[in-house]
């Protein structure tokens, strides 16, 4: 579909995407986490897509498994949400996704 | 007015309250803290009551100066959202809190 081929350019051309909500306190952790590490995501704010964002969360669900925001996605790989990311760092694993990401 | 009035009501009968959002992973946490901690708080889920929920939430930030959830009270005082229930545990304080009110 138009929205699948929409996602899989975005991940594709940036090195770390963060499918977003600007209210949602989640997806702020997992954005200044990013900002902490010298990282720069490509940030789609879902809530502000009017109807194509709850189009792209359902697109980003049948793609990922996963309904939730924060959606993030590393080198093109799913990572998951706001804890998946924070567990990869807190275990040392994320900085290494994300240098081999060429994301620092 | 009226939803003041009902405000006022509710944290005056019910020793722990939080005004929530069933979609929100913070109002999550300090339901589930509450839960961990033996207390059965009264949750007002705003994202089920319509128009009158974005009412509600204006009505508690006119008399709280919070608009965000969660929204917490112990004991019908104003203790602010998740991160700040989160500290007062972390500093030991909640748990005094909470037996003053009579919440356990
Ligand atoms: N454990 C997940 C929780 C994700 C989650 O429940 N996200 C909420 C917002 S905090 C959500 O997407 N709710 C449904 C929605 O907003 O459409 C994470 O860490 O990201
Ligand atoms: N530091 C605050 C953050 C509160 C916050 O930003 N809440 C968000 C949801 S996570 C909110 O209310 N956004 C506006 C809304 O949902 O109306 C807390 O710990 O409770
Ligand atoms: S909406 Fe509150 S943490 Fe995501």
């Amino acid at each position: 579909s138009g929205l699948e081929e929409d996602v899989k350019k975005t991940i594709g051309e940036n090195p770390v995407v963060v499918y977003s909500k600007t209210w949602c306190s989640y997806s702020s952790e997992v954005k200044s986490l990013f900002k902490r590490l010298g990282v720069n995501p490509h940030v789609v704010e879902l809530d502000q897509l009017g109807s194509q964002g709850s189009e792209l969360q359902k697109t980003l669900e049948s793609l990922t498994g996963q309904r939730t925001v924060p959606n993030v996605f590393i080198g093109s790989k799913h990572i998951g949400g706001c804890s998946d990311t924070v567990k990869l760092h807190q275990q040392g694993k994320l900085e290494s996704l994300l240098s081999e990401a060429g994301a620092v």
